[in-house]
């Protein structure tokens, strides 16, 4: 898994 | 990024800047609920504490500044500002936040994706974010003099939460691994405390009436 990419939304 | 996601951004930002607006320029706080600001201020507090760590892009660090900035800044102006502090309802806001707080530290220790000390504090933000508007629903309900900022702020708020759950549908569908079951149920339960705000307020804009929350 890509960088956890719910870590990308504020 | 998505147009669901831009959009849900800006409206939150709308939010805090009208909140801001309405105590900056008319110099009152009448109607609005420190408690739940506080909690906003702990939500960021604890959601962006990677903000110097984990660079996502500029965008994400400028819009998480704004957010920590503006949420103190309220929490400021309601405490210790002379003429704004005035106007604060202390009586009738008295929501014991205290008594969300612990529960969703309690849960975030337990429902987690890692659990390693950052994990648990961005969870922690999340399930104190799901329910940070209490306090101000309540208020409002006690005092029903909601004043049209008031009104739009708390519209707003959950605008952005309804905009962010088109956000993951469409991330969902066009990112494969994209499930974040945590993020997702607390952001549900977040915008299903608006729906009753939601229909009051529209049915009074529709009526063209001022808006009356039921007893």
């Amino acid at each position: 898994r890509p960088k956890d990419d719910a870590k990308d939304e504020l | 990024m998505n147009i669901f996601r831009l959009s849900g951004d800006m409206t939150h930002l709308m939010s805090v800047i009208v909140l801001l607006l309405k105590i900056h320029t008319i110099k009152s706080c009448a109607g609005i609920s420190l408690k739940t600001q506080e909690l906003y201020a702990l939500v960021f507090a604890t959601r962006y504490l990677d903000i110097f760590t984990d660079f996502v892009s500029v965008y994400n660090t400028i819009m998480k500044l704004i957010f920590l900035a503006t949420s103190f800044s309220i929490v400021w102006y309601m405490r210790h500002h002379k003429i704004v502090r005035r106007s604060y309802d202390k009586e009738q806001d008295t929501f014991r936040h205290l008594f969300l707080i612990l529960p969703c530290l309690i849960l975030a220790l337990v429902v987690n994706e890692k659990f390693t000390f950052k994990e648990v504090m961005w969870t922690f933000s999340l399930y104190v974010e799901a329910v940070a508007i209490l306090p101000q629903l309540v208020l409002l309900q006690r005092t029903k003099n909601i004043d049209n900022l008031t009104g739009q702020y708390v519209f707003l708020l959950g605008a952005y939460r309804a905009l962010y759950i088109l956000n993951w549908i469409y991330r969902y569908l066009t990112e494969k691994h994209f499930v974040h079951w945590i993020t997702w149920i607390s952001g549900l339960v977040q915008t299903l405390l608006y729906a009753d705000f939601f229909y009051y307020y529209i049915n009074s804009w529709k009526n063209n009436v001022r808006l009356q929350l039921p007893a």
